[in-house]
């Protein structure tokens, strides 16, 4: 792994000449690097300039309005602190959308490859970076909306970038606060939640949020369902470490002024740029070795994948989960503080008991958003959208929800009576009637009180977009314009 | 509106919760009184 000590010539935007032509032409794609919100990353060679870019292959019969909102606002920006946008093109059914490639990954990859949490001087270097960027978006009048560790990405000089702009909004001055709930539950500030309008420091409340998942490898709540969670964050007080003691004063004092439940008394990020735990931040460079480290282990695991395909050709487990169930170990202390799954052996004082259904409810649940404001596109003059047979992506907390119902169908399946249909809660008000049952039909009801409160949610969510459905249509009939980028 | 909807379910079943588990420790206590 070779890492890069000084930096590289800056791709601007892709030349007139190679926007006429046809992608494969104008690029060498060369590796696979991930499954984003919309579609594969690519990792692709700019043969014109030599340089190594990222492209997104979103297909076009997929959700196009968040991928063409954050072409837009990647559009706009202009930092080094925001992942640079290229230009896109049409190819068959994909949309390829050619982006800054970041080579180290983004900051969660790098807990999961390395199976570690970072130390506070690494979270100090990216969270430092992180500020600068959402100082940036702020100034610009743009909200993230979706700041989490799965959305900062490394480069290998270890300057960290805001990325993944598809739920961001941009704030007009008529509309100062916007209403709309979106992000990621875990990760969402209350006032975001609560529908009372939000603006910019809704992403300062989730970079606290962010902090703490680097620093523990996960956000607080992550082990509750998250419509759960989502009652939670608005009600409780502000989360905190779980073990503080580990934690310095400066640090616990930065994740602290992030997450003020009042968006009024939080701090901006020009404001938190000049908090002393990031003011003794350490150049990037601190952050070498872990990115280095992460690389090795990603390149050796490539290998020893290609090693596998070639040794058994008629080996049925060659697409094993790539997520590590092991120890996750608490960066520089040794064995104190380890993250282990549930069952697996550990008894160290100190240790953090990451559930094994938890790690899963975490890995699935995307970004949810829940009312779609469609003001964006009217507001972004350069967006363009095509498909009229488009499908509302479905988000993956619900497919959660499913999977759960599935399984309590599974197990609930030849027991007649047992079905959760047959143990509806009684209407409301009527709560004395559980006085009459035995502790069997207590017991019962309770196991089956989760599928079917995710059956109503997923009722009332499909007789929603039933009726937002045929709204959508009408703006999207006006809104078709040509597909030039 | 959906928003609503789906603080009321939660909540509902919330309380729906907190009388099942209710129930459950009460019988449980008298189980442990009769004994």
């Amino acid at each position: 792994v070779q890492m890069r000590s000084h930096p590289r010539r800056t791709l601007k935007k892709l030349s007139e000449d190679s926007l006429t032509k046809q992608p494969e032409e104008v690029f060498d794609v060369l590796e696979k690097l991930g499954e984003g919100s919309y579609g594969c990353v690519f990792k692709a060679h700019y043969k014109e300039t030599g340089e190594i870019v990222a492209i997104k292959q979103v297909p076009v019969e997929s959700d196009l309005q968040e991928i063409i909102k954050e072409i837009s606002i990647m559009q706009q920006c202009n930092s080094p602190h925001v992942v640079r946008y290229y230009g896109s093109y049409f190819k068959k059914n994909d949309l390829w959308i050619v982006m800054e490639y970041c080579g180290a990954g983004s900051v969660s990859d790098i807990i999961r490859i390395r199976n570690k949490t970072l130390t506070e001087d690494e979270i100090a270097a990216i969270v430092q970076s992180t500020l600068k960027g959402l100082e940036y978006l702020h100034f610009m009048r743009k909200i993230h909306r979706d700041i989490k560790a799965g959305n900062i990405l490394l480069n290998t000089e270890g300057h960290a970038k805001l990325a993944d702009f598809g739920v961001a909004g941009q704030l007009t001055d008529t509309m100062a606060k916007r209403n709309t709930v979106i992000g990621t539950p875990f990760w969402m500030a209350p006032e975001v939640i609560q529908e009372i309008g939000y603006n910019c420091v809704a992403d300062i409340w989730s970079l606290g949020i962010t902090a703490i998942e680097m620093a523990e490898g996960k956000p607080p709540y992550a082990e509750i369902h998250p419509m759960r969670a989502i009652f939670m964050i608005p009600t409780n007080p502000p989360p905190t470490f779980r073990n503080p003691d580990l934690w310095s004063e400066p640090f616990k004092d930065f994740v602290k002024q992030c997450l003020v439940k009042n968006p009024e008394n939080r701090a901006t990020a020009t404001q938190l740029l000049q908090h002393p735990f990031i003011k003794s931040a350490k150049p990037n460079a601190v952050l070498r070795a872990l990115i280095t480290d992460a690389m090795e282990i990603k390149l050796k695991r490539q290998e020893e994948e290609e090693q596998r395909e070639q040794d058994a050709d008629d080996d049925d487990n060659s697409d094993e989960d790539e997520v590590d169930q092991g120890t996750m170990v608490r960066a520089g202390t040794g064995d104190s503080g380890t993250i282990r799954a549930a069952g697996s052996r550990s008894g160290t004082a100190r240790t953090m008991i990451e559930h094994e259904d938890t790690g899963t409810m975490q890995s699935q649940l995307g970004t949810m958003v829940i009312n779609s404001d469609d003001e964006d596109e009217e507001e972004a003059g350069t967006m363009k959208r095509r498909d009229e047979t488009m499908q509302p992506a479905k988000p993956s907390f619900l497919e959660y929800f499913e999977q759960k119902e599935k399984e309590a169908n599974v197990q609930n399946d030849g027991k007649g009576e047992n079905n959760a249909d047959n143990r509806k809660m009684p209407p409301d008000g009527s709560l004395e009637v559980v006085s009459t049952w035995t502790v069997e039909e207590l017991r019962l009801r309770l196991a089956s009180l989760d599928p079917q409160m995710e059956q109503e949610i997923e009722q009332i969510r499909q007789r929603y977009q039933t009726k937002r459905q045929p709204i959508l249509d009408a703006i999207e009939a006006k809104k078709r314009r040509q597909q030039n980028f | 509106l959906f928003m609503k909807e789906l603080e009321h379910i939660v909540k509902s079943y919330e309380a729906y919760r907190q009388a099942l588990l209710s129930e459950v420790e009460a019988r449980k206590q008298r189980q442990q009184w009769y004994a």
